[in-house]
């Protein structure tokens, strides 16, 4: 049974693919002058990439781009970034700051950002977490989305062996899903903060990933880190680490915010929502509103942020 | 459709650098067929992997071998995934 509009929509579940794009389409329907759909490409399977686009008007304003999903079987940012759009929906107009923020600035959410691989999760392989394009002359598929990015490609912290799960794919931006997101923000031009949303292990990263170079703004970054997590920790107390990629977690070349570092955007940050690991990536689903309800406040930290300071 | 009776995930937890860098190359062991959930980061940061029923009992003794402490986060990775596909379900039916 689909629900009949976004308000009857169950957040509290999980949802296969055709259920996410009937949502989107249902919340474009309900909200004709301040959400939009664009669809920026094609995965390699040939699913559509669609972006919802929150927008109060202007032209080619300063942006903020949510991503969920790149690692396709981190199901609870998928279903976190549903309870987002929503909560975009209701708040503007209540919220001072989220209503100011979208006065002045859009917001792009991409839901389904591997949408080859999440289909793939419901049907027949859970754990997937790559692309799906085949990698000739092996028997195993698949591209690391996080791995794909022009920025320290083919440095260590990613695998040249097309079966490991980090597999960084042939070339930089080989992969449709990841081409076509660069293919935006270079059109766009104007993007000003880059969020790209993961699971599980509960941090906040900000480049570098490929290298243990500081990125020139850290003292700005982990500031700003380190305000949105105790914002995120103020709902329930989870509690996250944060700090840049290679001091926080490991080296990884080739991922998606150290590019778009590198194209300009200041604000670019990676979460890991929950948990830390008892569940891991199967995190049940009445831990999805809750997880998206405090990512939220760390959302808000970064986008008010973002729109205060302006560069 | 892949199902995952009896694979496991196990919490490895690498007390000084010399276990460290004896989980590095986790994926490269190609003999127990690992998943790595969550990668090295840094002595006492936990390294979860799921592990298949057939390669678990010599990963196991490879990690005793190696004095690497471990526990199991996950028994049964498809009894997990039974409750939330009976869950998904149950919500699309109502």
């Amino acid at each position: 049974a689909e629900p009949r509009n976004t308000d009857s929509f169950d957040y509290s579940n999980y949802h296969t693919l055709s259920e996410i794009y009937s949502f989107q389409d249902m919340l474009v329907a309900e909200n004709p002058n301040f959400v939009s759909k664009i669809v920026i490409g094609q995965s390699y399977e040939g699913r559509p990439l669609n972006v919802l686009k929150f927008s109060t008007g202007g032209s080619n304003r300063p942006a903020i781009w949510i991503d969920t999903g790149i690692h396709s079987r981190e199901w609870v940012t998928q279903a976190s970034a549903l309870w987002f759009a929503k909560k975009i929906v209701t708040d503007y107009g209540k919220d001072a700051a989220l209503t100011a923020i979208l006065n002045n600035m859009d917001i792009f959410l991409e839901i389904a950002t591997n949408p080859d691989g999440y289909y793939l999760t419901h049907t027949s392989n859970r754990m997937w977490r790559k692309t799906r394009k085949p990698n000739p002359g092996y028997s195993c598929y698949g591209v690391d989305p996080n791995r794909n990015w022009n920025a320290g490609f083919g440095e260590p912290g990613a695998s040249s062996y097309p079966c490991s799960e980090t597999y960084r794919g042939p070339s930089a931006h080989s992969e449709s899903e990841v081409k076509s997101i660069v293919d935006f923000v270079q059109s766009h031009g104007n993007i000003k903060a880059f969020i790209s949303i993961h699971a599980y292990s509960q941090m906040l990263m900000y480049p570098y990933g490929y290298t243990k170079t500081a990125a020139k703004d850290q003292a700005e970054l982990h500031a700003l880190a380190q305000k949105a997590i105790t914002d995120l920790a103020s709902l329930y107390g989870t509690r996250y680490r944060y700090g840049s990629i290679i001091n926080t977690i490991y080296q990884a070349s080739g991922n998606t915010i150290d590019w778009t570092y590198e194209q300009g955007i200041k604000y670019s940050y990676t979460f890991e929502l929950r948990d830390t690991g008892y569940y891991g990536f199967l995190l049940p689903a009445r831990e999805i509103v809750p997880t998206a309800e405090e990512t939220w406040l760390a959302l808000m930290a970064i986008m008010d942020h973002a729109y205060k300071n302006p560069y | 459709k892949e199902t995952f009776e009896g694979h496991q995930v196990l919490r490895i937890v690498p007390k000084n650098e010399a276990q460290l860098s004896l989980l590095k190359n986790l994926e490269e062991m190609t003999e127990f067929e690992l998943d790595v959930w969550m990668g090295v980061t840094g002595v006492s940061f936990p390294v979860d992997v799921r592990v298949p029923p057939h390669t678990l009992q010599s990963f196991k003794s490879y990690l005793e071998s190696h004095d690497l402490e471990y526990s199991v986060m996950i028994e049964d990775i498809q009894a997990i995934l039974d409750v939330e596909k009976q869950q998904m379900e149950s919500a699309a039916r109502v």
